[in-house]
């Protein structure tokens, strides 16, 4: 696992976040399906940690806003079509998480086999960049989250070994945490991935 | 025009931007080919690589940096570390990524304590 430089992460004081669903009107998505694929996924890492996170209708209320953009969307960082970069998210606390609205997103069912030669799994790629609004760099660990690469039609949304460390290590541990579950340990690298799945 | 006034339309074609790596398969130091300007340009995004000076542009040349760029690419994404753009290489660099940089000024990699840089 990976910092990004001065190890940047949410102050002590600050540990129960709120994030906002705040620019949703260029995916088809429906907002109801979006808040239970970003609620999972921020518990993930809730579960490894002392963090908390809670969905607000408020932008201005909101440590974390979260939207789908199309190309140039102000931050310098433009988003470049179909597959290519598919989101991006700012270090602590900052606290901004951009999706490029190109991409195929899947959001329900089983990614594996989404008929679409370009489906990207939605919670997989939220569940990494939540990483990195919580101060998480990319991994060299294939089988961690963080990994920076993730093939369309593949699912991987379990926090490996790496990713725990990592998090624990800025944030501590959840007394409650049970573990990381046994396929993404390290040894073992384990995604859900169609036959062939490859990135294009 | 509403999209339905076209109901026939086929859907937007498959795009991959990186797509066009693929022609660069093979090439090594010293080579001079089309398209490793562009290659460059996303090694730099991603930190392998210094963004060239101002009102400037990379070339297609396959220099000494490019190839050490490579290297610690190959290095973090545990490829074979050749420093050419062998097959395997340009697969992982066409898959689709995360925009947050891996590494910065070729100092720190994937593999550090700390990832250097733009804080996106």
């Amino acid at each position: 696992f990976a910092y990004f430089a001065g190890n940047p992460t949410w102050p002590p004081l600050k540990r129960d976040l709120k994030y906002a669903l705040t620019a949703t009107s260029n995916t088809a998505i429906d907002k109801a399906t979006l808040s239970a694929v970003f609620a999972r996924a921020f518990a993930r890492w809730s579960a490894a940690t002392t963090l908390t996170f809670a969905e607000t209708e408020s932008a201005s209320d909101a440590d974390v806003t979260i939207g789908f953009y199309y190309g140039a969307h102000g931050d310098g960082e433009p988003f470049d079509g179909v597959l290519g970069t598919l989101a991006h998210a700012f270090s602590p606390t900052d606290g901004r998480f951009h999706l490029d609205a190109a991409e195929a997103w899947v959001a329900e069912g089983d990614v594996t086999r989404a008929s679409s030669d370009t489906a990207v799994d939605l919670e997989s790629v939220a569940v990494h960049e939540i990483g990195h609004l919580l101060g998480m760099g990319h991994s060299a660990v294939a089988e961690a989250v963080m990994y920076p690469t993730i093939k369309t039609r593949t699912r991987k949304v379990d926090l490996a070994r790496d990713d725990v460390e990592g998090i624990q290590q800025l944030y501590g541990s959840n007394p409650n945490f049970k573990g990381v579950a046994p396929s993404t340990t390290g040894s073992s690298p384990e995604m859900e991935t169609s036959d062939g799945g490859g990135g294009g | 025009t509403s999209a339905s006034a076209f109901p026939d339309l086929p859907p937007p074609p498959f795009v991959n931007p990186w797509l066009s790596f693929q022609n660069l398969s093979g090439c090594h130091m010293g080579d001079e080919r089309p398209g490793l300007a562009d290659l460059k340009d996303y090694l730099s995004h991603f930190g392998y690589l210094p963004s060239p000076p101002p009102f400037s542009n990379f070339s297609d040349s396959f220099d000494e940096e490019l190839d050490a760029a490579i290297r610690t690419y190959q290095r973090n994404f545990g490829l074979n570390v050749t420093g050419t753009l062998d097959p395997s290489t340009v697969d992982q660099m066409i898959t689709p990524r995360c925009g947050v940089a891996d590494v910065i000024n070729g100092t720190s990699t994937m593999n550090s304590s700390f990832t250097r840089g733009r804080n996106l």
